[in-house]
């Protein structure tokens, strides 16, 4: 199985890909290629190598083709429904964001418990009450749920949306979610990624 | 120097502890603490290797003495001076966040270049306008930067909080930044993780 920080870096490799596409080059060497990336060579070559032989040896890569390529594997093209629960600042911030759409997420549903919110359109959005979360989830075939609640709020809905089928969970709020392993769990922890970078910069 | 990974794994022991000691447990074992993290018990006591015995051998941890040297190890008690670049619905979002300021950040200027933002109050701060970003970075002792900007405006203004001193930047623009090592940088790719999130539910 692939690994994970593989399957990152072939979004950077898209990037990069389009990136160079725009600049009109047809053509790149697994050095240029590492060197606009600024990782190693030998890392450009045994990720490509996870997904068969995509360069000719000593030609380099052709960049539409390795594009396409990629943008195969990594299912660009696919639409994941996705809903989003807590509408509070960051939950409406992730709805307004274009650059999950792009992607190919696309915002379904969203929810909140929260009375003065429910009913009404937050970022174009109708607000759903929490009791429709599972028949909405189901009805709208929603893979991933993005977690924007409190901390305290966010272990008993990733209860109940493992039983109703969610197949991931991009979890933001500051706790580890006690699941099984049929759901996959990605969790954002800001403040950890502030704190960690701040402690290497003594 | 210590792993990135362990850092990070240093404030989740940072909030178990805390966890126990709101439950009045006083004594854990390195086993018991890596089944409440779901982490092997060895990957426990290599990582508070780095920090100098912190257990006595077949006794456990004491869960206040713990608590208190992973602080002093993060430096919890410390504040460190943030800046915020973008006012948009990100930086707004972060802008309003606890959890920075209860890991010890306090944010002590936001800035945009919208001319109906600047001069406004946004979240409770007065968005500044970017002429003024350098004086003020120096005059508060700003040390990291969240940039919250669209991803054409990140390196330009990543190369202006170079030249004038700041330590390090919390990128959520996805773009990679051509720094000096001088700046720490920690991206956040917020379309990266959902995007991978969903390939491993292929
Ligand atoms: N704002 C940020 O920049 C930021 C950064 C890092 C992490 N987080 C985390 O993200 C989460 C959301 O943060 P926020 O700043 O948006 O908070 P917020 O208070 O602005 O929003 C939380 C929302 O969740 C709703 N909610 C509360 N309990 C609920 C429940 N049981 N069911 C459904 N909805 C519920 C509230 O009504 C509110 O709209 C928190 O866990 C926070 O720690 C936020
Ligand atoms: N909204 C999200 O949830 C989200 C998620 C992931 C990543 N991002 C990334 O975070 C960044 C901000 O996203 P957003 O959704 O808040 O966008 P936004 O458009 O709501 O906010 C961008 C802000 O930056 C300001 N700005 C533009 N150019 C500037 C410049 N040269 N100098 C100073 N300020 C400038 C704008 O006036 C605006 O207030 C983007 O790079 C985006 O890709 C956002």
């Amino acid at each position: 199985s692939i690994p994970k920080k593989t399957v990152q870096r072939l979004l950077l490799y898209y990037r990069s890909l389009n990136f160079l596409l725009q600049q009109g080059i047809k053509n790149i060497s697994s050095k240029s290629l590492a060197g606009l990336m600024e990782i190693r060579d030998s890392q450009v070559r045994k990720d490509l190598s996870y997904f068969g032989h995509l360069g000719k040896r000593g030609a380099g890569y052709d960049v539409l083709e390795l594009r396409d390529k990629i943008a195969r594997i990594l299912g660009i093209e696919q639409v994941k429904n996705v809903c989003i629960i807590g509408m509070g600042s960051l939950g409406s911030a992730l709805a307004a964001y274009k650059g999950f759409a792009a992607l190919g997420f696309k915002v379904r549903a969203v929810f909140d418990n929260a009375s003065h919110k429910v009913g009404r359109k937050i970022r174009g959005y109708e607000c759903r009450p929490m009791e429709a979360m599972e028949k909405i989830i189901r009805q709208e075939d929603i893979e991933i749920a993005v977690l924007t609640v409190p901390a305290d709020a966010a272990q008993e809905i990733a209860v109940r949306l493992e039983k109703c089928g969610i197949k991931a969970i991009l979890n933001f709020a500051p706790v580890k979610l006690s699941l099984s392993r049929r759901v996959k769990v990605s969790n954002v922890d800001l403040a950890m990624e502030i704190k960690t970078l701040s402690f290497f910069i003594k």
